[in-house]
């Protein structure tokens, strides 16, 4: 979600 | 994932080969900055770390394991076998200016407060300007050999592609990481010199040099 941003990315 | 970022990644694999490919076939660390590689090794050991934590893909998993590996190998080439290479002297950039302001903006800005969350805003923070020392080591030198060129070339688009990857994600997933974003666009904008140098000069067939 928005809150925790874009974790997936590198 | 999308295509922006699928190749963003693969510019910055690539970005990593190019650079292990130049320190073998010259024989040499010549004209790169430890400083950004070592502030490369504190951006992928603080960010991470969670590695341990979440489990996002396989890819991800490899990726981060890839980075964190690769970029402690530099180390070691740059401060062991190839050590008599690196001239310290024209590594100037004074580091601890973009360390103190870096840890304080993630304390000011992070998603969550707990120690993980601080320690990846202040990753963020800090690879938007690990660059820095090695700009500033080639303004500094005036001229760069050209595979080194490529390294550069290849890390900058991989921060290019990712500013059309959080468009698409805004538009397809409708999440925006505000942190990531702006930092992530501030570390382009870093580029834009070199970049206008390297379209100019080296993709012309000329030598990457800047106007004494």
């Amino acid at each position: 979600g928005t809150e925790d941003g874009h974790k997936d990315e590198l | 994932m999308n295509l922006f970022r699928f190749f963003g990644d693969m510019s910055h694999l690539a970005s990593i080969l190019i650079l292990l490919y130049k320190i073998h076939a010259t024989r040499s660390v010549r004209g790169l900055s430890f400083k950004t590689q070592a502030l490369y090794v504190t951006v992928f050991v603080a960010r991470y770390l969670d590695v341990f934590t979440e489990f996002v893909s396989v890819y991800n998993t490899l990726m981060k394991i890839f980075f964190i590996s690769s970029s402690c190998f530099v180390l070691y080439l740059m401060k062991g076998r190839y050590r008599p290479t690196n001239d310290p002297s024209i590594d100037t950039f004074r580091v601890e200016y973009l360390l103190g302001p870096c840890a304080l903006l993630a304390l000011i800005f992070h998603y969550r407060w707990s120690f993980l969350e601080v320690l990846w805003s202040f990753s963020i923070f800090l690879e938007s300007v690990a660059i820095l020392p090695q700009l500033f080591m080639l303004q500094r030198t005036g001229e760069a050999e050209t595979i080194t060129t490529h390294y550069l070339a290849a890390l900058g688009a991989y921060r290019a592609l990712y500013i059309p990857n959080w468009i698409y994600r805004y538009w397809s997933e409708d999440v925006i990481d505000p942190i990531a974003v702006t930092a992530g666009i501030v570390q382009t904008a870093l580029y834009l010199d070199f970049f206008y140098v390297y379209f100019t000069k080296v993709l012309q067939g000329q030598k990457f040099e800047l106007p004494a």
